[in-house]
């Protein structure tokens, strides 16, 4: 592992004398590699290795007795403090609260909304699941069976009724039930999408310009590659991200992409997803992740 | 992108950024610059597009080995289709249901994913939408069972390809994994003959986990061929380099978006001028 790695470098080259600035660079190009292994963006790589030599030289680790344990501390501490802290939900506004699911074809949204809604469920909140994926097949259904299996209602989209229906009118109808019937929270479930696809971004920015939802969360695979940058920039300006739930973290990926992510938009990471069962829901701890991406 | 028309080393930095930023490894991105340096070393004169061209070659060559096509040679062929959750595979059996169908070939297809919500439904509506018969088993049932059914409806019936989609699960789910090899081993036996090919859908917007999705396929159900999906986003795919050159494997098609008709055969070329 890194810190292993790193003692090896250093106590080789402690053999040569006083250590040398070219000493902590060499020593920190073990550091690049493993953070480009482990999915972290090539610039924000850069800028890492970058800023951790920096404060290598600053906090003299070249004096150190112990130049590992403290090159990877400051290494640890950079990292822990660029992945941030978890934030709670913003569900104190006047109800119905709406939260929207965004991001890429495949990323676990739909099961996400469920899991948010049992979380909430858990804490008290009367949730209303709303389906507004019009486009992949069964995914209205997908939604309701998930709802029904942790009984919370579903917004009945598309029915014989509303064949037709379109995502505002359905968040519009869905809106008007939960007011009617006192639901405080609804969870909007929506289409996947590339966020290089135009029209299916303005689909997206034209919920959010209608219904000013309270949280905009970004549900992003914890093993997106270096895209994830390009991705969740492109989600941000658009939307105006409130937050991003990672999911799949219980993969075996060292999940770069967290990093990339939150350095990139700069919104708290607030909940990860660690399994397929809707109760495989946890809040974001940086520390934890931070271990994992420096393995 | 590239500027310049002698092989410095900021031109170097920039050439290494594209390919490491395509998710190509950083181990074959050294490789490949390394393998460039000296395919350009035998020119005299230098210009950007000499370099380009010669970058592309390199890459090129990583990819294009030879590899023996999809046999169709026995009566029935049978694909199993796996990966990891959301990649794209009942999506991909539906288009490549289809394309066999252009092709003239009989096809059935089996809905296997018996767990996620919706899972068959959705391979059902795609069945539909195709004019493809889907078997299908009831929710929580064995997988193994409805791939048992649609064995031996292949056997008896006038198919000639049986398409398996199966649930996503992650390489390091032990259970999940020997559930896949059972639903394997139980196709070969009602079927009469092993699956021809069993091939593992890859997400193109994932990092390197997906070498290790591929190794760990490889190894517990043994895989004989990729699928890479979503080329129509802005991730590149550079994984497929490693997937193809270290791993021996090839990439028979890749998905190019959501509907029926996105997907076509892996073409070295095409591939490579996407990265650029
Ligand atoms: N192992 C694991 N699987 C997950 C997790 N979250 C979602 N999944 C699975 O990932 C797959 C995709 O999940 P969906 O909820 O359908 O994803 P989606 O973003 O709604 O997909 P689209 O609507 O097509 O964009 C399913 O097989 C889920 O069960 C997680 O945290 N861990
Ligand atoms: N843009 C794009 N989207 C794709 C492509 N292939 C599949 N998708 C989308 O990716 C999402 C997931 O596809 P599925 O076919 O449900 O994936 P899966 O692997 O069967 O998912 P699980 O069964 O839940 O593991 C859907 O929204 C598909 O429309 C592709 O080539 N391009
Ligand atoms: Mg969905
Ligand atoms: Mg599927």
């Amino acid at each position: 592992n890194l810190s292993s790695k790193l003692e090896k470098v250093f106590k080789h080259l402690r053999g040569f004398g006083k250590l040398s600035e070219k000493n902590i660079e060499d020593a920190l190009k073990d550091v690049r590699l493993s953070l480009l292994e482990a999915d972290v963006n090539y610039l924000i790589v850069k800028e890492f290795i970058e800023n951790v030599k920096n404060k290598a030289i600053g906090e003299k680790v070249m004096d150190s007795l112990t130049p590992s344990q403290q090159m990877i501390k400051i290494i640890r501490d950079e990292m822990v403090e660029l992945l941030g802290q978890s934030e709670p939900l913003d569900i104190k506004a006047k109800p119905p609260v709406i939260i929207l699911l965004a991001g890429l074809q495949g990323s676990g949204k739909t099961t996400t909304a469920g899991k948010l809604a049992l979380y909430l469920s858990r804490i008290k909140r009367s949730v209303y699941l709303v389906p507004a994926d019009i486009y992949r097949p069964a995914a209205i259904l997908q939604l309701k069976k998930i709802g029904a299996s942790i009984n919370i209602p579903v917004y009945d989209t598309r029915n014989e009724a509303n064949p037709d229906e379109k995502p505002v009118q359905i968040v519009q109808n869905a809106i008007n039930i939960a007011e009617k019937y006192a639901y405080d929270t609804i969870i909007i479930d929506t289409a996947g999408r590339l966020e290089i696809d135009e029209p299916l971004m303005n689909e997206l920015k034209e919920l959010k310009n209608k219904f000013n939802p309270n949280e905009i969360l970004f549900v992003a695979d914890s093993m997106l590659g270096q895209s994830a940058v390009n991705v969740a920039k492109k989600f941000n300006d658009t939307l105006g991200i409130s937050g991003v739930i990672l999911t799949k973290v219980d993969g075996d990926s060292r999940g770069g992409a967290a990093l990339s992510i939150k350095k990139t938009i700069n919104k708290p990471i607030k909940f990860i997803g660690v399994g397929e069962k809707l109760s495989d829901f946890e809040v974001f701890h940086g520390d934890r992740i931070a271990e994992r991406i420096l393995g | 992108v590239f500027s310049s028309s002698k092989l410095d080393d900021d031109y170097i930095e920039k050439i290494e950024e594209a390919l490491i930023t395509s998710d190509i490894s950083f181990g074959t991105s050294n490789e490949i610059i390394e393998d460039l340096k000296k395919m350009i070393s035998k020119e005299k004169e230098l210009n950007q597009d000499k370099i380009q061209n010669a970058l592309k070659k390199v890459i090129k060559d990583k990819i294009s080995k030879d590899f023996p096509l999809i046999d169709f040679n026995n009566k029935k062929t049978i694909f199993l289709i796996v990966g990891v959750n959301g990649a794209g595979k009942t999506t991909t059996v539906g288009k490549l249901a289809n394309f066999y169908k252009n092709e003239g070939r009989n096809v059935l297809i089996a809905a296997c994913d018996t767990f996620r919500a919706a899972g068959k439904e959705q391979m059902e509506i795609w069945g539909e939408k195709i004019g493809i018969p889907v078997v299908t088993g009831k929710e929580n049932q064995d997988p193994a069972s409805v791939a048992h059914d649609a064995s031996i409806m292949l056997k008896e019936k006038d198919f000639d390809v049986l398409i398996i989609d199966t649930a996503g699960r992650l390489h390091n789910k032990k259970h999940l994994m020997e559930e896949l090899a059972k639903i394997k081993r139980t196709v070969s036996k009602a079927a009469g003959i092993s699956p021809q090919e069993t091939i593992i859908v890859i997400d193109a917007s994932l990092g390197q986990n997906s070498i290790a999705q591929i190794e760990q396929f490889k190894e517990l159900i043994d895989v004989s061929g990729i699928i890479i999906t979503k080329l129509d986003g802005s991730a590149k795919g550079g994984i497929i380099i490693d997937a193809i050159s270290k791993l021996n494997l090839p990439v028979r098609f890749i998905g190019t978006g959501e509907k029926i008709d996105d997907i076509s055969e892996f073409s070295p070329e095409m591939f490579v001028d996407n990265i650029f």
